[in-house]
């Protein structure tokens, strides 16, 4: 079950925000541009996304803050998902569960499970048979995309679920 | 394995009938293998008749019917394989006020057992959630989270936060 | 011809920069040449900058940024170049509210030259139409033109037509 | 200037359906699926448009109306635009200019100006020069086309407004 997400230099989120998750449905409101959708994406690459385009970016790098408001760029870019892990979903030892990423200006970047430097293979390791992202994330203006999917890319969600 | 596939084939395909009939209340649905001969390869063909309509091909459908139809097939394979949340952004832009009502009623259904965060600009969405967080940009580029109540939300979607954070 | 091209182009230029001040309320943007010495193949490129923001790739901006980016781009094509009549089929899916004012405000600008046919489930789009259709099927699958009054549409977005046709 | 839209059997329009146009703004309203995009389609077909995919359907023939609530298929799909050409906009020697289009099951098609039997390129004739329907119609889901267009699909509609 998640339990917070904590962004800190991705994209429009310059300072340390939180979102903490209750059971249920959680709404995201706000004006046209405010960062709904950044939130998105930062849920994304923590779970390992390694595509920029993915990010609505031309590289990695385009997701570390780049200055607003007088704020300068920050050096790196930092997001954690915390879950709680009481009913054991995810492979591990504990009942609090913290997955975060992180990208500096030079494009290094580093993955941490509760704290340890891990590699995106375990990210993705956590989650095998929990049902991937390939489906439970649907992107703005996507929502049609598996009717339009061509045979093979809808075949891969199917089996991704199988 | 073809027979593992078949499996979870058949479940998704009962499962997106009835996610199908809940949001366009009735109609008709179906998932397709194209070739039985050859099931980890072949094509997946999507059938999809909203009620009281004739039978034609998916491109014909609306906007909003192709939305309906996503979502029924997404959430199928959703609870056939559930993970533990599920993002929705803005899923609900194609649809007219009666449809977002069956949209929110089936979320609320697997909100029993899925965490949903979901964003959206139409007050009628927001009425489901049982949490709102407003992302503003008081400072412009930089985005700030706040506590939001549904009263605070305008009837024009408009925040007007009437507790600070 | 390479001088027709480059007029034709500088003109949808200053139009653009125009259109997407007006509707971001602030703001920059451009068109750009990407080969000046071969303008009659070159690719063009589009530079869009909200305001109070920094400048990026188009790809970085929001949902509803991007719908009000190419509406810029699109009437200031429109606008040097006029066609009689102008479609519009649920252009404002992706706008907030406050971006639909600055939305229809353009369009009711244009309105004196121009004629509009607008399709749109959100209610304060419908406030800007001179004349309003309602679309229905009161035999499922079979299309029915019904006269709306403004007043016949109630918050939700539902039409109950006070006049028969 | 647009007067008005005729359909008969186009799509969902089974029955003979008139939309009048006045100067100004023209909302269309109504429940998903009740026939609003249809509407879009005629208009794009009256003006020439060769492509079923365009119509949302596999083969031109889709846009006939094939039953629905008892009604049987029709034999054929008709729409008509009138326009007010008083200001000469059209060059055409009259003052009402009807363009009007059939197809049958059969797949024969017609085109009519004013009644008289024409030909696509007389119709798209009609148009040149007063702005195209490549950019004065922007369909559902279609609005960030220009931005994310290859560059030479946007080149196109620069070169069309040239
Ligand atoms: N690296 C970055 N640094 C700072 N700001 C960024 C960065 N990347 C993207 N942005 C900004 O984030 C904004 C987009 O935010 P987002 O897509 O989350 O908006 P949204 O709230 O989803 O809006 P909409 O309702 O229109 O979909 C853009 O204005 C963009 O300039
Ligand atoms: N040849 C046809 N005969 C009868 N009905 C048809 C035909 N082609 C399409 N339709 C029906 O028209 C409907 C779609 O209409 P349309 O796309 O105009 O809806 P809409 O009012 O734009 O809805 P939305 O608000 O969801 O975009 C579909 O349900 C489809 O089955
Ligand atoms: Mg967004
Ligand atoms: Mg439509």
């Amino acid at each position: 079950m998640l339990q917070s997400l904590d962004l800190f230099g991705f994209k429009s989120f310059v300072d340390r925000t939180r979102f903490d998750f209750d059971p249920g449905i959680t709404g995201i409101v706000g004006p046209n541009g405010s960062g709904k959708s950044n939130v998105v994406d930062a849920i994304k690459w923590i779970l390992g996304d390694q595509s920029p385009k993915s990010m609505r970016g031309k590289e990695m790098t385009d997701v570390i803050f780049n200055g607003a408001s007088g704020r300068k760029s920050s050096g790196f870019a930092e997001a954690t998902l915390t879950f709680n892990n009481e009913n054991q979903l995810l492979p591990i030892e504990s009942s609090v569960v913290q997955i975060g990423r992180r990208i500096w200006q030079n494009g290094d970047s580093e993955y941490l499970i509760n704290g340890t430097t891990s590699r995106l293979k375990d990210i993705r390791n956590l989650f095998l048979g929990t049902g991937s992202s390939a489906y439970s994330i649907i992107e703005q203006g996507r929502v049609g995309a598996i009717l339009q999917a061509n045979p093979s890319t809808r075949r891969t969600v199917f089996e991704e679920a199988a | 394995s073809q027979r593992l596939f078949r499996e979870s084939f058949a479940t998704i395909q009962t499962h997106f009938k009835e996610m199908f009939r809940k949001l366009f209340g009735g109609g008709e649905s179906d998932i397709i293998l194209e070739d039985h001969a050859d099931v980890l390869d072949c094509a997946i063909d999507i059938v999809a008749r909203p009620p009281g309509k004739e039978l034609r091909s998916l491109s014909l459908l609306s906007g909003g019917e192709k939305t309906l139809t996503a979502v029924a097939l997404v959430m199928a394979i959703f609870k056939s394989n559930p993970s533990p949340f599920c993002v929705l952004d803005e899923v609900d832009a194609a649809l007219d006020d009666a449809n977002i009502e069956r949209y929110t009623s089936l979320l609320t259904e697997f909100a029993e057992t899925t965490q949903f965060i979901m964003i959206t600009h139409r007050k009628r969405t927001m009425t489901v959630a049982d949490v709102i967080y407003g992302v503003t940009m008081e400072q412009p580029g930089v985005s700030k989270r706040i506590s939001v109540r549904f009263e605070d939300v305008s009837e024009d979607g408009e925040i007007t936060p009437t507790s600070p954070d």
